[in-house]
């Protein structure tokens, strides 16, 4: 489990549209250190 | 990669095979030596990304470039089959696309450049505000690391540099090593020259991983001939090495011997070896002669008669390309005999008796079969050996143990080369789009005639 933590990372993502901007939880691999 | 444009002039896209029925293309994950193979476990179907909406009217000066977000469908090498996001079951705009391309980034990547996601014109109409439809598709899915583009930059970056020198097999006499110095890199892929070469001599080309190349003084380290100045001789024996030296932090070290105490390869002892002047081809051989650091020089005993030595190949006895005799009786694999024996009549008890020989104990081999996941059948790009600088289209013909059989599509399968699963001269679907590198397409009757 411990393995699966540091491999994907929740985090906010922000979206802009014609419409406006909001954020979304997404799950991105742990590689961006 | 930038490349000038005429060196990439014809190079075959897999476009049109990768959506045949039955394609399937070797993981980035098999190829250790690839870039971004030990991350690509984390690039998965489903995976949202934001890609170019190639779906609109002509750009307009508001939004010059129109993006939107799509989902991984498949997965073939480095290229991916996308879906844009509202298109649900309707395949019509469906694209393949090269995941480590610039035109594909992590969702979340526009609104940091303040650049609106567009829908695309054939579903711009089904919602009046797309946010609630996004924030569904989106919440708790998977996207790339914010990093990608950047791993991927790294991960293309050679330890090697032009100008570099090393010590490379010499192609005009396998038996030696040849001083060269590093001219270009493509992908890792080195083109050297060699020292002292004939003004229309083209180099040799291989990949910084592979076991023909050596650092500066290795040859006169292990016992190996080499053509060199004599200045760099010298320097051998003094040495003392410059900054353009490609000296031993440049390179793999082999496995060391994993034998007991006194176990080792003597001259004379009988094997079996892919021939490396055809690597289509698995041949009784013979050691012709022990070095330092576990390296031998091998002969093929089919080619004809040589006393000069010139045919001798050095292998490292944790090569994954020599095997103990009967290795290819055991796995049905044809075996070139000795020159005068016929290959259905060949044996090799009644050979060694009758000749008082004896083979390499089995225990010197390296017999180590790693999880490679190759399966016959798996599509990729590999290097022609013979001819190093193509890399072209092949299939995974054959699998026993650790070692493959390459098949170059379109071409007769003595053209097949018998390659280790580690071999950094294989790569995957899509490498040669991505490091910028001709790949040769199938053979088809106009390119036969």
């Amino acid at each position: 489990a411990e393995t699966k933590t540091r491999k994907w990372e929740q985090k906010q993502v922000q979206i802009k549209t014609l419409e406006g901007e909001f954020s979304v939880t997404m799950w991105a691999s742990g590689t961006d250190d | 990669v930038k490349r000038n444009r005429s060196e990439l002039a014809n190079t075959y896209e897999w476009k049109c095979q990768l959506s045949e029925p039955g394609f399937i293309a070797a993981p980035v994950s098999c190829f250790s030596h690839a870039p971004l193979a030990d991350c690509w476990e984390n690039i998965t179907v489903g995976m949202k990304v934001e890609v170019e909406n190639t779906d609109c009217d002509d750009f307009t000066e508001s939004f010059p470039d129109s993006f939107w977000v799509a989902t991984v469908l498949r997965i073939s090498g480095y290229k991916a089959l996308l879906r844009y996001e509202g298109f649900g079951q309707n395949c019509s705009k469906d694209f393949w696309v090269s995941l480590c391309s610039n035109s594909v980034h992590p969702v979340g990547w526009c609104a940091t450049r303040g650049k609106p996601l567009i829908p695309p014109k054939t579903i711009e109409d089904k919602y009046k505000d797309w946010k609630e439809f996004l924030v569904k598709r989106l919440t708790g899915a998977r996207t790339l690391p914010s990093n990608f583009y950047n791993k991927v930059t790294d991960s293309l970056v050679s330890r090697f540099r032009c100008g570099l020198n090393l010590e490379v097999v010499d192609k005009n006499r396998i038996s030696q090593v040849k001083v060269a110095t590093v001219r270009k890199i493509v992908g890792k892929r080195l083109h050297v020259c060699y020292y002292n070469a004939e003004p229309d001599d083209n180099g040799f080309w291989c990949h910084e991983d592979s076991p023909l190349i050596h650092p500066v003084g290795w040859a006169s380290r292990v016992g190996q001939t080499i053509d060199a100045p004599e200045e760099y001789l010298q320097r051998c024996e003094e040495g003392t090495w410059g900054e353009n030296d490609a000296t031993d932090e440049y390179f793999h070290v082999p496995q060391p011997s994993s034998c007991p105490l006194g176990v080792s390869f003597q001259e004379g002892m009988k094997l079996e070896a892919i021939d490396p002047l055809n690597l289509s081809a698995i041949c009784v051989a013979t050691v012709m002669k022990v070095l330092r650091e576990n390296y031998v020089m091998i002969r093929i005993d089919s080619y004809d008669e040589d006393a000069s030595g010139s045919d001798w190949f050095c292998y490292h006895a944790s090569s994954p390309c020599i095997f103990p005799a009967g290795f290819c009786d055991v796995n049905s694999i044809p075996l070139t005999p000795p020159k005068g024996h016929e290959p259905r009549e060949f044996d090799w008890t009644t050979y060694l008796e009758k000749s008082n020989l004896t083979t390499a104990p089995l225990i010197l081999f390296n017999r180590e079969i790693p999880a490679h996941g190759f399966v016959v059948g798996m599509r990729l790009e590999a290097a022609d050996l013979m001819d190093p600088r193509l890399v072209c289209v092949g299939t995974v013909s054959r699998v026993v143990g650790r070692l493959l059989k390459i098949h170059f599509d379109g071409w007769e399968e003595e053209y097949d080369q018998w390659l280790d699963c580690e071999s950094p001269d294989m790569y995957p679907v899509g490498w040669c789009d991505l490091v910028g590198h001709k790949l040769e397409g199938p053979r088809t009757p106009s390119t036969k005639a």
